[in-house]
């Protein structure tokens, strides 16, 4: 921290200085550079995700933490190296397939109003709206935590879509933003995944959705255990004993 | 008692040896990471490296660091290198030689490339257990998300995501040779 960052001679409550409106949603940054928030060491941002909206996988140079203003929904943090432990049941055996295609992800987390959502600096991902109205989320972003080697400036890395810096001021962030395979080389992004060129452009995501996406058919379809599974008290446990006598199995 | 830890405290290590990788696949090449867990000192320290190996048009697949920056030096031969940066920019596309020094900032997307010959480069990071996070191969942050969340990000099939998810089945280096025999199969 610079001296007299905190040299304040009066406080002020803050409305939002900046709007970024997608697809299905919008972002609303306060302006990092104010002295309030200097001081603090902090950035701070409102996401509103429409219903059956997809907020896209993007990582940040600062530790994150979320409060979940409204709404409910599901998010998915990638962590390096950490296995997929969701994975579609194996189909296919008798027709000679490995399962190799069945797909397989990393922990969903379902979140409601009221959830505070933890995420480390540098690890990636997306928030889905599968209510019935807007999730709106607060973000405060920890910029002078020891995690962030990088200056106080907050910045997010985007993995898809073309989102515009929220942070930078309004006259800044005219043209369409860029997500991070839009900066490499499209015969080199072909190399490292194994694909064609066709769809390494599709990974540069040169649309105008913005970070915020409708889903296509009204639904995210992932694996996950159902709502009713995880929710219901005795009944289900009365239920898992019933499985365990149709399939055989006994307490140890 | 101080004899007893920190004036013996090994401070010293060899990266070089082959049979130290960490990672290794033939013809591609290999990495060897020092960090705090195999030399104790680089806690105080705060500091790891890495030293990489790449064969003819082997690549490093994209990554990002973490939780550090990674501040390259060209060992021997010459590599292809491209960094990216948050506003997809790529701030650096060139080559780094033998005897030259380049600044990944902490974050930033990197890929790396030997061309027509073997690169040789050591990476000093700012944290004594440096991270990385792949944008491609196995360990992927792509792979670990499900393939609809990828098929509306992207705008593409779910047949299409799988093809992101799982055509490159390896971790940290791979080919690019044989990348384009399987790319005419993909």
């Amino acid at each position: 921290q610079q001296q007299d960052e905190c040299q304040i001679d009066r406080l002020d409550a803050l409305e939002p200085d900046n709007r970024v409106e997608y697809e299905a949603g919008t972002v609303e940054a306060w302006d990092p550079n104010h002295e309030q928030f200097r001081c603090a060491g902090v950035a701070l941002v409102r996401h509103t995700i429409q219903p059956n909206g997809l907020l896209l996988p993007q990582y940040s140079n600062a530790p994150q933490l979320i409060y979940v203003v409204q709404g409910e929904g599901m998010t998915g943090i990638s962590y390096p190296g950490c296995p997929e432990t969701y994975q579609a049941p194996q189909q296919g055996r008798q027709q000679g397939q490995s399962g190799r295609f069945q797909d397989r992800h990393q922990k969903i987390r379902r979140f409601r109003r009221g959830d505070i959502i933890a995420i480390p600096a540098g690890v990636a991902h997306w928030c889905y709206n599968e209510g019935n109205s807007p999730v709106v989320t607060v973000t405060l972003l920890d910029v002078s935590n020891s995690q962030n080697q990088l200056d106080r400036t907050p910045r997010k890395f985007h993995l898809a879509g073309n989102p515009k810096d929220v942070f930078q001021q309004q006259q800044q962030h005219q043209s369409r933003g860029r997500n991070l395979f839009s900066g490499f080389d499209t015969e080199l992004l072909a190399e490292a995944f194994q694909v064609d060129e066709r769809l390494i452009k599709q990974l540069k995501s040169e649309d105008n959705r913005g970070g915020i996406v409708k889903v296509k058919d009204d639904e995210l379809r992932v694996i996950r255990p159902s709502r009713s599974q995880s929710e219901r008290g005795s009944e289900s446990e009365e239920e898992s004993e019933d499985e365990k006598r149709r399939w055989g199995q006994r307490d140890n | 008692g101080i004899e007893e830890t920190i004036c013996t405290m090994r401070l010293k290590e060899n990266i070089n040896d082959p049979a130290r990788a960490d990672i290794y696949t033939p013809e591609v090449g290999r990495l060897t990471t020092l960090n705090s867990l195999n030399l104790p000192i680089l806690k105080w320290l705060q500091l790891s490296v890495e030293k990489g190996v790449l064969y003819k048009n082997a690549l490093v697949l994209p990554h990002w660091n973490l939780n550090s920056h990674s501040i390259i030096y060209g060992c021997k031969g010459k590599g292809q290198v491209q960094v990216v940066d948050n506003f997809g920019n790529r701030v650096f596309d060139g080559e780094v030689r033998e005897g030259q020094m380049l600044v990944v900032p902490q974050n930033f997307a990197v890929v790396k490339r030997a061309r027509e010959e073997r690169f040789e480069w050591i990476s000093f990071k700012t944290n004594d257990r440096a991270m990385t996070s792949p944008l491609a191969g196995r360990t992927s942050v792509l792979g670990g998300m499900p393939e609809e969340v990828l098929a509306n990000a992207f705008q593409i099939s779910r047949e299409d995501a799988r093809k992101i998810k799982f055509n490159n089945q390896q971790t940290t280096l791979t080919s690019g040779e044989s990348s384009h025999h399987m790319r005419d199969d993909a």
